[in-house]
């Protein structure tokens, strides 16, 4: 889901 | 990826080689404030912790090490360089930033996405990236004179900031059509607390003067 995503940006 | 988070990243990295090269040239950290870079250490070490469990890219990868790397490798200079630690502003740089851990690490454990030890520090990571320039912040109002190099690596700091804020908006447009409040909220605080300092910065160099804040 894409909260799990949020880790995507450094 | 779009364009204002690479230029974001980009600059980013461009504010820590002017750093570095201010430190390694000049032999000195004047004006640079330890606790911040401190801060700024422990700020990757929690938001890296996934470093080696979740692949994202490459470029995360190679990205998340330099910052590590750089920021310890900062604080190593201003702490034991024979040469350099005697040019830091240990008078001036007096803010309590262990104050700012705390609370930082209490909200991280009431305001997070999931209650795991990877997801709390990541959110701790965040709130404290937003209050770490404050020690720095202080310095300044404190520094009689400000080097360039030193006024440059703030002012790219808040650079990379704002285009994070513009890469933010650009991906609720065009990708994401939510709020990712943790990031985005405590992005918008760390950019705000730039605001007086731009303005400072733009007036010197538009009137050709020396840096000055007000105390």
């Amino acid at each position: 889901d894409p909260e799990s995503k949020a880790h995507d940006e450094l | 990826m779009n364009l204002f988070r690479l230029l974001g990243d980009m600059t980013h990295l461009l504010c820590i080689v002017v750093l570095l090269l201010k430190i390694r040239t000049r032999k000195s950290c004047a004006g640079i404030s330890l606790k911040t870079q401190e801060l700024y250490v422990i700020v990757f070490l929690t938001r890296y912790l996934d470093l080696f469990t979740m692949y994202n890219s490459l470029y995360q990868i190679v990205m998340k090490l330099v910052f590590v790397g750089t920021s310890i490798g900062i604080v190593w200079y201003m702490r034991y360089h024979k040469v350099v630690k005697q040019t830091y502003s240990k008078n001036e740089d007096t803010f309590r930033h262990y104050f700012l851990i705390l609370p930082c690490f209490v909200l991280a454990l009431f305001v997070h996405l999931d209650f795991t030890v990877v997801e709390v520090l990541w959110s701790f990571s965040l709130y404290l990236e937003a209050v770490a320039i404050l020690p720095q912040l202080v310095l300044l109002q404190r520094s009689r004179n400000i080097d360039t190099l030193t006024g440059d690596y703030v002012f790219l700091l808040g650079v990379y900031r704002v285009l994070y804020l513009l890469n933010w908006v650009y991906r609720f447009f065009m990708e994401i059509h939510q709020i990712r409040w943790i990031p985005w909220v405590s992005g918008f605080i760390q950019t705000a607390l730039y605001a007086d300092f731009f303005y400072y910065y733009i007036k010197s160099w538009k009137n050709r003067e020396k840096l000055k804040l007000p105390a």
